[in-house]
């Protein structure tokens, strides 16, 4: 089982989005995917219609009260299940400052299920910020998805993300590599989306995707359905998008 | 002074190009205004053209390294100050929860800024997350501009916050008010936008600001050049409509 944590520190640049819909994606393949929130926010889990149970996420186990494949719930979409969030998993923040800052909490919280190797991924939707829970995320991930907007402060946020990453890597997590990066909301009126573009692939050319994801109004309107992009409107440009998305994400496994 | 915290716990939806532009056009006006930046991400610093500086933004007299009017740095506008921020700030919600829970530290820290009354008003930008810092922030301020993306996830984010006012109001901060609600990156050519508009009306009538701001190029290029829009582009739409808000701000002072 691959961990990819989906990260950037930056406000609503498109993780959770792309979370979902990456995963419902996969699942739709035939890949066994689990979609892991990690946003106190429950965003991730609200989109695929999940309501907020206090005491059903990862904090349950995290204190102690049950083991993590407990709190695994499946989907109506055959090949996906969800740990869910709730807003207690703020606490975990709280709980890991009073225990002499262990990096590998939550690494160590998912060791069950790289053992039970269920699933081929699973995806892990990140908080923006790069707080205790970021760095929890990042020490316990394989691999870092970064979804990034067409939009030049972008730039100074993936090189802020970048630096952490290799900061967590050094410190307690020597495999970690960035998985690819992902242009988001491109809107193709405005003269910077492209070439915000270019720089991102003037820096990191072979990590960033091809596949583009255009700014839909579709994609804005799924979740407060509660229904992820390939049920709500299985053909619309942004299904077609993380579809392709999902057909690249796959082809760089072969090849790592 | 007041202090009127800009907030949402959604990123992304403009808390920080408000606190910005908000903070820029009062100054414009003569009105004298501090703007704080609560976000260890630092966003509303670098808009105003900060770089970050270690040992320069609240934190250092938060852990009792200074007088908090020792770091409000002047700006190359009249009549606007600066508290900015690093990301030594996210220290601070260590901190806080190794210190049993104060509610109050941020208002203490924040008490010599009252006593002075150099200001007419403090923005405080906030970060996107209900966690500790957000936490102090509502438990210091006098009342809540809440920007809300034209996207339907808003009403429940909106629906989030309002419950978090009430019980932060009820615990530590009795004239805790929402100053105001802003309808941020209006699109015309959506037509969700419109009926999201309606349905904020709906519920929160009086709150809703008739200003509402564009989606606009210029508002998204003035940061990455360290320039509020009243700088660098002195009549773009993105201007007109923040300078509209300031007016609209103002006249609501003289009401309560
Ligand atoms: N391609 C797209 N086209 C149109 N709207 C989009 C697109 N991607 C995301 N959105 C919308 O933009 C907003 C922010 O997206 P999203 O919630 O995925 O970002 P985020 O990075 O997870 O935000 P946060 O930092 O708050 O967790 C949401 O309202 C979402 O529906
Ligand atoms: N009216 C607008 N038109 C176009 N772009 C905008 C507008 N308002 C904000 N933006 C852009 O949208 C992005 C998010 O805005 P902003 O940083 O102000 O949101 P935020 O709520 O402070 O985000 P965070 O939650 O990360 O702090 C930025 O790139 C900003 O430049
Ligand atoms: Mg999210
Ligand atoms: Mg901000």
């Amino acid at each position: 089982m691959k961990i990819v944590a989906v990260a950037n520190q930056k406000g609503g640049v498109g993780k959770t989005t792309t979370s979902v819909s990456l995963a419902a994606c996969l699942a739709e393949k035939g890949v066994k995917t689990l979609l892991i929130d990690l946003d106190p926010q429950a965003s991730a889990s609200s989109a695929l219609g999940f309501e907020e149970q206090p005491g059903c996420s990862l904090y349950t186990s995290f204190i102690g009260e049950g083991n993590i494949l407990s709190v695994i719930k499946t989907t109506t979409y055959p090949n996906l299940c969800v740990i869910p969030s709730e807003k207690d998993l703020a606490g975990i923040e709280i709980e890991i400052a009073k225990m002499d800052d262990n990096l590998l909490r939550l690494r160590q919280l998912l060791e069950p299920l790289r053992r039970q190797n269920e699933f081929d991924f699973a995806i892990m939707d990140c908080p923006p910020s790069l707080g205790t829970l970021m760095t929890q995320a990042l020490a316990a991930a394989d691999s870092i998805l970064v979804p990034l907007q067409c939009e030049y402060l972008s730039l100074e946020g993936l090189s802020k993300i970048v630096g952490y990453i290799d900061r967590v890597r050094d410190a307690a997590n020597p495999g970690l590599h960035i998985e690819g990066i992902l242009m988001t909301m491109f809107d193709a009126r405005t003269r910077h989306s492209q070439s915000v573009i270019n720089e991102v692939k003037e820096h990191m050319g072979d990590k960033i995707y091809r596949t583009i994801i255009p700014r839909t109004v579709r994609l804005s309107e799924a979740p407060s359905f509660g229904l992820p992009i390939t049920a709500y409107d299985k053909n619309s440009t942004g299904t077609v998008a993380y579809r392709a998305l999902a057909d690249e994400f796959l082809s760089r496994q072969k090849k790592s």
